[in-house]
């Protein structure tokens, strides 16, 4: 789920 | 994490070590835009702001805190230490430009219209765009030295690996970040120009020179 985006990448 | 995102990272962390080499070893920072640096500095902090509310893991929160600190520490050799070595007359780049833009697509382009996710895409946006002031520079002077064109290089391979790491996490994953993907490909695009002479002259030995 995009609103939810965890953002993991630098 | 995958092959391409770590080779990416590590070609991120190689690229601030060339830097710092080079402003160390010449005593200079002739030929690097203060203000590219000063735009990382706004771009790491704007994103990595999430350290204080979100655990991804050990090896993300030491690089988030590594280049916050690095980049910092970068603008303060350049403002304080070998602040002479530094030429604001071809540093000319208008950055509003980059950073009113980036303001307004990221309110726009965002995955929740929240404090956080809004300063997210703006530092998503802002780092694609981040190195024109360098390239600008670059442009304006027609050379520079071999090592500062190493540092753009790694930089620019770091994003340029990124794309690969989509590609495999969309098929592995399932996952597409439409935002950063975007910007990422923009970023790389950035780039192509400075690639092709640092390919075809500085990786033949030759000195990075524009021709005229």
């Amino acid at each position: 789920d995009a609103s939810d985006s965890k953002h993991d990448e630098l | 994490m995958n092959f391409f995102r770590l080779l990416g990272d590590l070609s991120h962390l190689a690229s601030i070590f060339i830097l710092l080499h080079k402003i160390q070893t010449t005593r200079s920072c002739r030929g690097i835009s203060f203000k590219t640096q000063a735009l990382y500095v706004a771009v790491f902090v704007t994103r990595y702001l999430d350290l204080f509310f979100r655990y991804v893991s050990l090896y993300n929160s030491v690089m988030k805190l590594f280049f916050i600190a690095s980049s910092c520490y970068i603008l303060y050799l350049m403002k304080y230490k070998y602040r002479p070595t530094h030429d604001p007359s071809i540093d000319t780049f208008r950055i509003e430009y980059l950073l009113g833009p980036c303001f307004v697509l990221s309110l726009i382009f965002n995955y929740k219209f929240s404090f956080s996710e809004i300063l997210w895409s703006f530092s998503i946006f802002l780092e694609a765009v981040a190195i024109l002031p360098q390239l600008f520079m670059l442009q304006r002077t027609g050379e520079a030295e071999t090592i500062t064109t190493h540092y753009l290089a790694a930089l620019g391979v770091y994003r340029a690996l990124y794309i690969p790491n989509w590609i495999y996490r969309y098929f592995t994953e399932g996952l597409v970040d439409p935002i950063a993907v975007t910007a990422g490909i923009v970023q790389t695009g950035l780039y192509l120009d400075f690639f092709y002479v640092y390919f075809t002259k500085v990786l033949q030995g030759q000195k990075f020179e524009l021709p005229a």
